[in-house]
């Protein structure tokens, strides 16, 4: 599962 | 998206704006601690590299990653280029930072190799530069401290800096309640790096906003 604050923050 | 995370940008960009303006406009390296730099560098390459496996996640997420990337390198070669046209400010520069950054780039490695989503190259890549991250600023801090005094605009580039990691915590907050996500590695290394800085909000908040001028301690 793809850690979605991981994938959308800079 | 939202206001804290948007203002945390914001104050990002804004940090690095102020940086390049203060070299360009004032002509001088003075205060800048070219570790620091270098260092943000390494951090932006290691954690966008995801820009290579077209994990696409939106124009704006694009855009940032390309710009920081870019302003990191273009502020580095800024400094770079003072070797030859100021080679006593540049020598005066490297010889005030003085930090041992193997420390910070060893100990952010260990930690990524301890603490990461997946034993994968790319995932121990984005958890390293998120540590790094958030020891990065303290070259630079040593150094003001060491000197004890600095221009004003390198201190409103730390000030703007400190402002962005600080907003991401309201801001995880926020997306821990209205949307149920939380990122455990972030948030770590998020507090960890609004700690760094707040020993030098501290003394902002005392000396340049009660007015004369700032030394750390």
């Amino acid at each position: 599962e793809t850690n979605i604050i991981k994938h959308d923050e800079l | 998206m939202n206001l804290f995370r948007i203002f945390g940008d914001l104050s990002h960009l804004a940090s690095i704006l102020i940086l390049i303006r203060t070299i360009q406009t004032t002509d001088t390296i003075d205060g800048i601690s070219f570790k620091t730099q270098g260092l943000y560098v390494l951090i932006f390459l290691t954690r966008y590299l995801d820009l290579l496996t077209f994990s696409y996640v939106s124009f704006y997420n694009t855009i940032m990653k390309l710009f920081f990337i870019g302003s990191s390198l273009y502020i580095v070669i800024l400094l770079q280029r003072s070797r030859k046209t100021k080679p006593i400010a540049y020598k005066e520069m490297i010889m005030a930072d003085t930090f041992k950054v193997q420390y910070l780039l060893g100990g952010s490695l260990v930690m990524a190799l301890l603490f990461n989503y997946k034993f994968s190259l790319l995932e121990i890549l984005w958890s390293f530069s998120v540590w790094l991250e958030s020891v990065a600023i303290l070259p630079q801090l040593f150094m003001l401290s060491k000197s004890g005094k600095a221009k004003s605009l390198t201190i409103h580039y730390i000030f703007a800096l400190g402002l962005y990691r600080t907003l991401y915590i309201p801001n995880w907050f926020w997306r821990y309640w209205v949307e149920g996500k939380f990122d455990k590695l972030a948030v770590v290394t998020g507090i960890v790096q609004t700690l760094v800085y707040s020993d030098f909000f501290y003394v902002y908040y005392k000396k340049v906003l009660t007015g004369g001028g700032l030394g750390l301690p």
